[in-house]
């Protein structure tokens, strides 16, 4: 699951 | 947050301070892409999203409301502004959005990690950045008139993405079941269109002689 990865850069 | 994610950003945002200095300095946006910086508002619109929803931190936050504000005043100067749009390059810059918002859009639906508006959305954001560079360079190759700062504006975009890839290197190595294989693949094909830009780029620099790309 990469969810919550990923989506904390910009 | 490590050294190489900082300096990513850091990149990014010079990048775009280097744009708006130079088009509300010399009052022209000539060879500067009105296409590019539209798919680049399309791509903020679409990735932060969660700004509403999801909290990240203040850095996050405030870096999302730069980037979107930024991208917006410079295609209003480019759109609006009685001095400025006189000299963007409309006849050069045709370049079609759809080429690359339609593909960009369908594989969103198909290869996501989860299927909500949230998600398909933010993935075609990802895919949509990867090429959102095209007319910027093809418009760079047609006009053949590359002035430093737009020059500039382009290498550091680059580089802020070649960071990026670090950044991902880094994490991969020192935080446990990092990984993001849609991003990834996207970052790298995303600075592998750069690297033709890289090559004449360092090659005037070293020169010493004006930026030209062949035709």
């Amino acid at each position: 699951e990469d969810v919550d990865f990923g989506h904390d850069e910009l | 947050m490590n050294l190489f994610r900082l300096l990513g950003d850091m990149t990014h945002l010079l990048s775009i301070i280097v744009l708006l200095l130079k088009i509300n300095a010399t009052r022209s946006c000539r060879g500067v892409s009105l296409k590019t910086q539209e798919l680049y508002a399309i791509v903020f619109v679409c990735r932060y999203l969660d700004l509403f929803t999801n909290f990240i931190s203040l850095y996050n936050t405030v870096m999302k409301v730069i980037f979107l504000g930024s991208t917006f005043t410079i295609i209003y100067w480019m759109r609006f502004h009685k001095v400025i749009r006189v000299t963007y390059d409309r006849d050069q810059d045709t370049f079609r959005y759809q080429f690359l918002i339609i593909p960009c859009l369908l594989l969103s639906l198909i290869l996501n990690s989860e299927f909500t508006v949230m998600e398909v959305l933010w993935t075609f954001s990802i895919y949509l950045e990867a090429v959102a560079i095209l007319p910027q360079l093809v418009l760079l190759q047609r006009t053949n008139n590359i002035d430093n700062l737009t020059g500039n504006y382009i290498f550091l975009l680059g580089s802020y993405r070649a960071l990026y890839i670090l950044n991902w290197i880094y994490r991969f190595l020192t935080e446990p079941n990092y990984r993001q294989y849609l991003v990834w693949i996207s970052g790298i094909v995303q600075t592998i269109v750069y690297i033709d830009f890289f090559y004449y780029y360092i090659r005037s620099w070293k020169n010493n002689e004006k930026l030209s790309l062949p035709a």
